[in-house]
């Protein structure tokens, strides 16, 4: 294997990347799952995470595009050179470009170029590899049809790109909060050993998993905004399909993991909770000062953490839930009302679990609890019905 | 210098491209070179052939032009 002069490399484990156009060889779709599988052949032996996003600027902006196409080297018609990319930097640094003068496919056959393998190929260039003389590596400069059903990255590339990024994180991420005992569920089958967890951004399908479950949830400017790890869900009255961004192309200075969030639209403020800190953000910018501590708020010193909240833009009450109980606070007074805490079944009937994560939206609460979620009304604070939580992606 | 059939001019033409793109050939253009130049390539095609395991002779033979003309990524195999 090799790497480009100086080994240029991404400095985060969070990379992004954008499909600019599409070839009209192919279907979108086939396009999309081309190109998420390719990621996921890196993803998979490094530590590195793949996020699209869908505008503004991604790390590896990736477009189909013939002869002169604004740098300095334009593709020569079908056949001859197949696409090019660019090693990790600014700018252009990881952008891939592929020959649109080419048949791309998305099966092995004679009459075209395999998507899938030849964008493995360029975005093992936009992590930072160069060719390899190992007849077979994949970062070997010639293309070679193959079977891409269960492609496995030769053994060349996986010590090229782990000399750059090293190897994946032990497990899967753990849920960044213990999750309260669940009753048990059968494991899917899997119909092959499992590898080890992709961790490309997750999909449509994944948006649908009846496991799915989340940190901490908010509304921000008419959107609502699901965080879990390191990805924020973004359902948009703006445009009709969930979108999957990571944390970091939103906030890149907030470590990922939060533990509860609300905002409040009067202030146009959305404030973030991890640990025993709160962060308060106007649209993409932190305000200055934060973070603080919890304790500002009122909470007593054995409060190192905050399960969920929400806030209640009528009566400008926020509620804070930490286990079994919640508190009150008064956002005109900033202070904690008093009383509090109280338990939240007391009040809320029906909740009897601790709340994961909470939503003020349409006049109703929404509490989350793992994969469930209860629609809670706000003045009566009466439970009205029980969902999955990802009821809110339309699966 | 020899006179080189119509087809040899262009394998080396192309040749020369493939090495420009790939292998960081520098074609000395004042005609005094000339004969450098062909050093030059003689070289460079000894670099692409060692890439490719090919035998190496620095001559434009056909396993060397068959290489050539396969399909590829446009990123050099080799970089200054």
């Amino acid at each position: 294997y090799s790497t480009f002069p100086r080994s240029p490399k991404w400095r985060r484990e969070d990379v992004t990347y954008r499909i600019l156009n599409y070839t009209p060889d192919m279907l979108q779709a086939d396009v999309e799952e081309a190109i998420a599988k390719a990621f996921q052949l890196w993803s998979s032996v490094t530590p590195l995470r793949f996020t699209r996003l869908h505008s503004g600027e991604a790390d590896i902006m990736i477009s189909f595009a013939s002869q002169f196409h604004g740098d300095f080297y334009s593709f020569d018609g079908p056949g001859g050179t197949l696409a090019h990319a660019y090693p990790p930097g600014n700018g252009i640094g990881g952008d891939a470009h592929f020959d649109e003068d080419e048949n791309w496919t998305k099966f092995t056959t004679a009459n075209g170029y395999n998507l899938f393998l030849v964008a493995a190929h360029e975005l093992g260039h936009s992590l930072g590899l160069g060719h390899s003389n190992v007849f077979g590596a994949l970062m070997y400069p010639i293309y070679m049809a193959r079977d891409t059903r269960d492609y496995r990255l030769p053994q060349d590339d996986i010590d090229g790109i782990q000399s750059l990024y090293g190897p994946p994180r032990e497990s899967p991420a753990l849920p960044t909060k213990a999750l309260p005992p669940q009753e048990p569920t059968e494991v899917p089958p899997t119909e092959a050993p499992t590898e080890v967890p992709p961790s490309i951004p997750p999909t449509r399908a994944e948006d649908c998993d009846p496991h799915l479950a989340f940190d901490a949830i908010t509304t921000l400017r008419g959107e609502i905004l699901f965080f879990k790890d390191s990805y924020v869900w973004r359902k948009s009255p703006y445009f009709a399909d969930i979108e999957h961004d990571t944390i970091s192309s939103f906030w890149p200075s907030l470590a990922a993991g939060f533990d509860a969030t609300y905002e409040i639209d009067k202030k146009d403020q959305v404030i973030f909770f991890k640990g025993d800190q709160y962060w308060a953000v106007n649209g993409y910018n932190i305000q200055p000062g934060f973070p603080k501590p919890i304790q500002n708020l009122g909470f007593p010193r054995s409060v190192r953490k905050i399960d969920a909240a929400v806030h209640d833009q009528n009566t400008k009450k926020t509620y804070f839930f930490v286990g079994h109980k919640y508190w009150s606070f008064n956002e005109n007074t900033q202070s904690m009302e008093g009383g509090y805490p109280r338990k939240i079944a007391a009040d809320f009937h029906g909740i009897d679990q601790t709340v994961d994560a909470a939503l003020h939206k349409n006049g109703h609460f929404y509490f989350f609890h793992g994969s469930k979620q209860y629609e809670v009304d706000v003045k009566t604070k009466k439970l009205i019905r029980t969902m999955k939580s990802n009821s809110w992606f339309d699966c | 210098l020899p006179v080189v059939p119509e087809k040899e001019t262009e394998d080396i033409q192309f040749a020369q491209k493939y090495l420009e793109n790939f292998y960081d050939f520098k074609e000395e253009k004042s005609s005094l070179f000339k004969s450098k130049n062909f050093n030059l390539m003689a070289e460079k095609i000894r670099e692409m052939q060692s890439f490719f395991g090919l035998e190496v002779t620095g001559e434009l033979n056909s396993q060397t032009l068959d290489v050539m003309k396969q399909p590829r990524c446009g990123i050099p195999d080799v970089r200054s």
